[in-house]
């Protein structure tokens, strides 16, 4: 069985996807079989994987609609160890169409029951990657998953919104998925240059103790570059600062899931 | 009665808010009446003008639900012609709450038109400050809207999602909003040292014409510590980079409202 992380965090424009797209990258280098799952409507994680839009004929909107399985959804990447569920606009529909359908949060995650019981797709990790809403296609990675890990930026409004975030998983926690375990918080777009960046650090060092990773993100050009090459940052530039840190997020990652 | 103007963009982190904040600042500067309306359940708009959580008693929600008008939710600022409508939490809820409810999309507009009929507020420009999304919140806001100004970060994932979100404002302009134009394209995150920059600049400048505005609004350290003093960058450091655009942003809006 998976061990499914969502990448979540209301707040637009923390690196979700970057995360997303390098974290996955970086555990399939270091041999894990990877799946990143694609479940915002922007479709920013397949384009970053070169999924390009006019290929994605089986998206993440039909698995959650019933209509199509994980496994005829997956698509593989040019890099060995790494698949990709693509999304689609339609998702940003989704809230609508189940507006009234009862088991509405659980859509995901019977998706993946019925896919461990056909026989299930040789995967180690899921990422999920999370649209900037704590809307029902949130709700529904968070129900599915085993935990959340929560891209933070170095930046005041990004402080603010983490209360409500928090809040919405003890939510989830407390009616649709009791093992939702807090995976990590992990700094993005560090700027060491930048006193704002020092102070948000260690207000959520203070807040959330052990639970921030050591790792932190450094902003660093080659990371925003790498997408409108259809590239992780790991095969756009191995050596640049943002490449070595995912390793070290993907290492750090592994040494957290083993202590559990 | 006001002029209303829409910022927009379902892409996370584009600099929305602080556009709202700082532009809606830079007119009420030059002797405009603003009102900056906080549409987005996150409250960042709300707290970078100094309305603390604990402060917004009537909300953009209740008048979104019918429950309070317009002038009752409004609040002063310590800024002399600049007024807010803060929101709240509850409002990540409201499209549910409206899921069944026939004229959803018109909710915000009966509002304003309700605010006309008992004689208005005295305001020159409403800024309204839209949620990471294209939900019932950010279509209300486009369907009382005159105009949408759309921020635009110099970033590639920031590019692909234009053409869904222009897609979308033709939807809200075919069957809810005859009048929405879209007032322009704001270049946000600047930064002259980046390639990439440059790029997404000229490919938008490609793309759009003269809707893109001249003005481009520079990467900025001291425009996201402003927020944690709880004021616009235009108080916080008049002199910076990032005030001074502003504050040419605000006289280029002025100048294309005129030609109109
Ligand atoms: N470490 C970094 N250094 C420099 N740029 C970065 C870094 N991480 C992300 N970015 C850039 O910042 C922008 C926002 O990141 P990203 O799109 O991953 O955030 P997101 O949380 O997924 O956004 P959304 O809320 O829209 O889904 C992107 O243009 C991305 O390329
Ligand atoms: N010109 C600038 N220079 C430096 N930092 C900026 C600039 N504009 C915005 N920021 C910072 O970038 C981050 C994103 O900006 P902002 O929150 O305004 O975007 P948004 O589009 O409103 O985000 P959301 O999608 O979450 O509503 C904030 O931390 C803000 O302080
Ligand atoms: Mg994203
Ligand atoms: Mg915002």
């Amino acid at each position: 069985k998976p061990r499914i992380i969502a990448i979540a965090n209301q707040k637009g424009g923390v690196g979700k996807t970057t995360t997303a797209i390098n974290l996955g990258t970086a555990l399939a280098a270091i041999g894990q079989k990877v799946l990143v799952l694609d479940m915002d409507a922007q479709g920013n994680a397949s384009t970053g994987l070169g999924v390009d839009s006019l290929s994605r004929k089986v998206t993440s909107y039909e698995v959650m609609m019933g209509e199509a399985t994980i496994k005829e959804a997956i698509t593989k990447t040019k890099i060995p160890n790494l698949m990709v569920l693509p999304s689609s606009v339609d998702l940003a529909g989704a809230e609508i169409e189940l507006a009234n359908v009862s088991n509405r949060a659980f859509r995901l995650k019977e998706a993946f029951v019925r896919n461990e019981q056909s026989g299930g797709v040789d995967i180690d990790y899921v990422i999920i990657d999370c649209p900037p809403s704590l809307n029902v296609v949130t709700i529904n990675a968070l129900t599915a998953a085993n935990s959340i890990l929560v891209p933070l930026q170095c930046e005041f409004f990004a402080l603010e919104g983490l209360s409500q975030l928090m809040r919405t998983v003890n939510l989830v926690k407390g009616s649709l998925n009791p093992d939702l375990e807090i995976q990590g918080v992990v700094l993005t777009m560090y700027d060491n240059r930048n006193k704002l960046s020092e102070q948000v650090a260690a207000d959520v060092r203070g807040h959330f103790g052990d639970k921030v990773y050591t790792t932190m993100i450094p902003r660093n050009v080659r990371v925003s570059e790498a997408p409108s090459h259809g590239k992780p940052v790991l095969i756009y530039d191995y050596n640049c600062q943002g490449s070595r840190a995912y390793i070290r997020l993907a290492g750090e990652l592994i040494q957290r899931e083993r202590l559990k």
